[in-house]
């Protein structure tokens, strides 16, 4: 009985921590956030010992797989413990025994993968209904997680358009002009930070996304136009236009400073 | 300032520290 009580606390964190990080829009889990931010600090420390940015470019890609592996692995790792519980789980369908631990636990990969049931079958009607219900759960997991990880790579990619973005703006070298600049192109560049604080706010994971040239990197590009923004309010230029820009960033940096630094 | 102290760490979460 011990197996189906860890399985069913398991089961619990992971489904919360999965349906919070990916449906929610408020964030990610506790866990996602722990695994994330672990991660990425490994990153950033390999990153300290490099000589360029070289290594930041997989950190991204090595979260994802980490979720990916935590998501799937522990209900796959939660279905396995709870058939581990009863010993008549799952049955040999040619030879009507029951099966061996190994077989248990191929039979609830196959089933999450909704691939089959794989030669076993379940052993009496509770473990039939059972085995429905976590084939859907394999189904939802791995559709859901998806369409999560398109809606990242699409925040991603906005980051670095914005990163761009202000890269071009301020590529002039008077300061005035560039004052100019910002000015004329001011309600877009708000709209596309206000986007990406959205998006920081719903894909948390966005953070961890490095780029590895200044052009394309936010944080210098932000720190840049910031710098801008509060010297030309100082001297009371165009500030119907730079205030609004002002204010969306402080909202960034509100968001950013509660969750990420 | 804080906004100073603030884009500093920012940028030190995004690898531009180093």
């Amino acid at each position: 009985e011990i197996y189906l009580y860890i399985a069913i606390c398991l089961l619990i964190i992971v489904a919360y921590d999965f349906f919070f990080t990916v449906i929610s829009i408020n964030g990610a889990g506790l866990i996602t956030s722990m695994i994330s931010k672990g991660i990425a600090r490994c990153f950033l420390w390999m990153n300290t010992k490099a000589v360029n940015r070289t290594i930041l470019r997989f950190s991204g890609v090595a979260i994802i797989l980490a979720l990916i592996c935590w998501w799937l692995g522990a209900l796959w790792i939660g279905f396995f413990l709870s058939l581990l519980s009863d010993h008549t789980a799952v049955m040999d369908a040619s030879s009507a025994t029951a099966a061996p631990t190994i077989d248990k636990f191929y039979f609830s990969g196959y089933m999450l993968s909704t691939l089959g049931n794989g030669d076993f079958v379940p052993g009496s009607s509770g473990w039939k209904v059972m085995t429905a219900i976590f084939s859907f759960s394999g189904f939802i997991f791995i559709t859901t997680g998806m369409t999560y990880l398109i809606s990242v790579s699409s925040a991603v990619l906005h980051k670095r358009s914005l990163a761009l973005f202000i890269a071009n703006l301020l590529y002039v070298k008077d300061e005035g002009d560039k004052v100019q600049a910002v000015i004329r192109n001011g309600d877009q560049l708000r709209n596309m930070i206000n986007k990406h604080n959205q998006n920081h706010l719903a894909y948390p994971i966005v953070h961890y996304f490095y780029s590895t040239d200044e052009t394309t990197s936010l944080a210098p590009n932000l720190a840049r136009i910031d710098q801008l923004l509060v010297d030309a309010l100082k001297n009371n230029v165009d500030s119907n236009t730079l205030h609004p820009l002002y204010h969306s960033m402080n909202s960034y940096l509100h968001t950013v400073n509660g969750t990420f630094v | 300032d804080i906004r100073k102290a603030l884009f500093k760490d920012i940028l030190k979460s995004d690898g531009w520290d180093s």
